[in-house]
């Protein structure tokens, strides 16, 4: 089945997620324009820590994992 | 070091307070009593930690229930979500456990969110550890029932608490 992109309220959950979870933050300067995007690395980082395919992508399985209840306590260390 | 905070934050003594602030209207107060001190009871079993309640004062522990905007600069989300965060180690609102009074906490139902799964987690953070990306281990950011009558610390969290403190000296 083709995969369906994620829907607006995804993009808005998963903002939120790699801001209070994995210290994504406002791209600014060089880095915004080189390379895959702050949030692709960080979407590649939290999959990578919960043990889920790495495409940097919003693919189902991570918007799940973003779903799930948790501890507020951030995944990665300042 | 993986199981530490980035500072190193740890408790400089064995001997380690902790206050009940309030209560969520879920439970009991001697539910709510019980589970933050089997929580506890997790950590002191497999190191030097050992825990005094104080009803006045400050403790270094202070633990309270709250929703949405509580106090510090981390808001609640409302239900799910969110359940709850903590502090590591030192001075002031540092080593505090704050829980998502949005949430339904439970005492030994499946229901909800059960209060000593969820205080067991988030005291491991007050005591200076960070997550683990271990699914089995206690301080896996994603909250999973398991029956609370048959708990037992799983293995990558005694590694983590026993790296920082040591084992227990009485065992």
């Amino acid at each position: 089945l083709p995969i369906s992109p994620p829907t607006e309220e995804d993009e808005v959950l998963a903002e939120t997620y790699l801001k209070r979870f994995f210290n994504l933050t406002e791209e600014t300067g060089p880095t915004a324009r080189r390379g895959p995007s702050q949030r692709s690395r960080k979407v590649s980082e939290m999959q990578t820590f919960f043990g889920l395919q790495v495409t940097g992508t919003l693919d189902a399985e991570t918007v799940t994992m973003m779903k799930k209840p948790r501890c507020g306590v951030p995944d990665v260390q300042p | 070091s993986r199981f530490t905070t980035f500072d190193n934050r740890k408790w400089q003594t064995n001997q380690v307070t902790y206050r009940i602030e309030n209560y969520t209207p879920d439970m009991s107060v001697a539910e709510v009593d019980n589970s933050i001190e089997r929580a506890l009871q997790v950590w002191a079993k497999v190191s030097p930690l050992r825990f005094t309640r104080i009803y006045s004062g400050t403790a270094d522990i202070m633990i309270s229930f709250g929703t949405r905007n509580h106090g510090d600069s981390y808001p609640f989300d409302g239900p799910d979500g969110t359940l709850a965060h903590a502090f590591s180690p030192g001075p002031d609102i540092e080593g505090d456990a704050h829980f998502d009074d949005d949430e339904y906490f439970t005492f030994s139902s499946t229901r909800g969110y059960n209060l000593f799964l969820v205080a067991a987690h988030e005291l491991g953070h007050s005591l200076g550890l960070s997550h683990s990306n271990d699914p089995g281990a206690l301080m896996y950011p994603v909250y999973s029932y398991t029956d609370p009558s048959t708990f037992s610390l799983p293995r990558d969290d005694v590694n983590g608490i026993q790296y920082i403190y040591g084992p227990n000296p009485d065992v």
